[in-house]
């Protein structure tokens, strides 16, 4: 069989206000990482390689909810998690609920080769990456902007409902019944709205 | 979320997801994507799965492995056993998302059940497609 890879970038409710800067950025984005992890396999590389490095790749992008951009819990902190998993003998690793690790998926791929674990999680999944050599950054080195304001956007509707936390879809069609141009400034010309996205 | 899935050309498939979760996730909660067989699997007498969505569903449901179980036991093919999932199973336990899934034969499936999701495949002398459904 040919060798294949395919990719995603989350879902969610497709915005109504989409604007062509943006929709050109994350396809060129798409596209570009898809071609990065097609370069892998064609040189070779194991189905393992290709999807580490096609996930590295969308971790360091921040058009993408991973590692670097990612949203925000409702204390304001990324909470990151990332898992890697080999068909040829079903070896996995994971880790959950980390804040330090630069790129989750490579220190899952750590624990997949390293360890006689699964998933590890928070300060140990951190410490246990560390000893294996991966980057670690100051938390706030993931925070942007935006996606403060995307925090703040969604509290001021209900700050404490944990169901619409992950609802955020329905805050959205709200929006569009109750105030089209509203929710066009929400998303922000992307493609699908920010606050429905999925994961 | 983000993920990738790939056959290589060897034959041997893997899966790999990374996240931040949900805005304005509880602190604490963890979805579906480091736990194997619901957000990410990979098992090359199958298929290999990535998910993206809510969480919640995809693990009440295992629904990766459930397509896996469904090529294995069922004799379906890939792109019937990821519709099945993604349009049956995960409405069922209200869960809603979409997922990309290849299997040893190269081939894929890329099935959802929300308005949008962004998405490529790369074929290794052949085309690339990236689209935002």
């Amino acid at each position: 069989s040919t060798p294949v890879l395919v990719l995603h970038g989350g879902a969610g409710t497709i915005s109504r206000s989409m604007s062509p800067e943006k929709n050109t950025a994350y396809r060129r984005a798409l596209s570009e990482i898809a071609a990065a992890g097609r370069d892998v396999l064609a040189a070779g590389g194991s189905a393992v390689d290709a999807v580490t490095e096609t996930v590295r790749l969308l971790e360091e992008n921040p058009l993408f909810n991973a590692a670097y951009g990612a949203v925000l819990t409702s204390a304001g902190e990324v909470e990151l998690d990332a898992a890697v998993m080999r068909g040829q003998d079903r070896a996995a690793g994971a880790v959950t609920s980390v804040r330090r690790l630069r790129n989750p998926v490579l220190a899952a791929r750590q624990v997949m080769e390293h360890s006689h674990h699964v998933l590890f999680c928070g300060a140990g999944a951190e410490a246990f990456a560390a000893e294996h050599g991966a980057e670690l950054v100051d938390p706030d080195w993931f925070v942007l902007p935006e996606r403060r304001e995307q925090l703040e956007r969604v509290r001021a509707q209900d700050p404490h409902a944990f169901v619409v936390d992950h609802d955020a879809a329905g805050l959205a069609a709200e929006n569009q019944e109750g105030d089209e141009a509203e929710a066009s400034l929400a998303s922000g010309g992307d493609p699908i709205e920010p606050d429905s996205k999925r994961g | 979320t983000v993920g990738a899935v790939a056959l290589d050309a060897a034959g041997h498939l893997a899966a790999a997801t990374s996240t931040g979760g949900i805005t304005n996730k509880q602190p604490g909660r963890v979805g579906d994507t480091p736990i194997f067989g619901a957000g990410t699997y990979a098992d090359d007498r199958s298929c290999a799965v990535s998910a993206t969505g809510m969480g919640e569903g995809f693990m009440r449901a295992v629904a990766a492995h459930e397509i896996a179980a469904l090529m294995t036991y069922a004799g379906l093919s890939l792109t019937e056993a990821a519709a099945t999932v993604i349009h049956e199973r995960l409405p069922e336990v209200g869960g809603d998302g979409g997922l990309i899934a290849v299997d040893a034969q190269g081939n894929v499936s890329l099935p959802m059940n929300t308005t949008g999701m962004y998405r490529a495949v790369a074929r290794v002398g052949g085309e690339l497609q990236a689209a935002i459904h």
